[in-house]
């Protein structure tokens, strides 16, 4: 048996609406750690981990490790009938077949219960090895998803260069080219303004602005990205979700060929 | 031109 209740709902909503167009379908597994899935897109060039802790539940009731097929357009359209104020409850039987939504307005005047049916589906659990980065940068989301989608108004790839200068993201097209240049502020009036680099050395890699854009879908989770980056590894774009956990992408950077 | 390698070229399956 499987309850999980979500006090804050739009939670879930706003992760199903960030990752529905990147991966079609995907197992969400639930133990006592948590609510989480691991998905690559169709082509698996991106990977995205997505953890909701079991202490940010309100209620959390999972008897046994439990994996549940869903299709991400499928669950995100009856998230989709949750008001962005209603509780959200997650409850399946062990050994069943369909998943069941329950959508509580805030002063319980209405409760309602959406049935989704469960798929098999065969997914290769990948090994995330902890990584050192050679920088790291944290910045305002909305900035980041404003200088991708910028930025693919004019090329299709994006160079992020971490120097002692700040960062800087590089696109080249048939019209022309764009640098957008961010320097550290530390010093700005609230937190989550700030754009802080951790540099160890500098490091400079190329991307598909289609996938960050994709990843920036998150934006309305997070004030916050923190973006990793390492030659010869992928970057990890990762949105912190209040209190309770994290949606991260990963994409490896395009090589010379 | 630019190749895109796929993620599992970076993580092994477990």
């Amino acid at each position: 048996m499987l309850e999980l209740r979500l006090l804050q709902g739009s939670l879930l909503k706003k992760v199903l609406e960030s990752i529905k167009d990147l991966v079609t379908e995907a197992n969400f597994d639930c133990s006592a750690t948590g609510f989480s899935l691991q998905a690559m897109d169709s082509s698996h060039v991106a990977l995205v981990a997505l953890l909701l802790r079991s202490e940010g539940f309100e209620h959390f009731r999972c008897d046994r490790n439990i994996s549940m097929g869903m299709k991400l357009v499928n669950m995100a359209m009856m998230l989709k009938c949750a008001g962005n104020d209603d509780i959200i409850t997650i409850k399946a039987d062990d050994g069943g077949d369909t998943v069941t939504f329950m959508f509580e307005s805030p002063n319980q005047d209405k409760i309602a219960d959406f049935e989704m049916k469960l798929m098999n589906i065969d997914s290769e659990h990948l090994g995330i090895p902890e990584a050192e980065y050679q920088a790291i940068v944290r910045m305002p989301s909305s900035e980041f998803a404003r200088i991708c989608k910028d930025l693919s108004t004019i090329g299709d790839t994006v160079i992020i260069s971490v120097t002692k200068e700040g960062v800087k993201f590089s696109t080249k097209g048939d019209i022309g080219t764009a640098n957008i240049v961010c320097r550290q502020n530390a010093t700005v009036d609230k937190p989550e303004d700030a754009i802080i680099i951790e540099m160890k050395e500098p490091v400079s890699l190329t991307f598909a602005l289609r996938y960050m854009n994709s990843f920036t879908k998150a934006t309305p989770l997070a004030n916050i990205v923190t973006i990793s980056l390492s030659s010869e590894l992928p970057v990890v774009v990762e949105y912190k979700i209040a209190e309770m956990g994290y949606i991260r992408f990963y994409l490896a950077p395009k090589i010379e060929e | 031109g630019s190749k895109q390698p796929a993620i599992t070229k970076f993580f092994s399956k477990l």
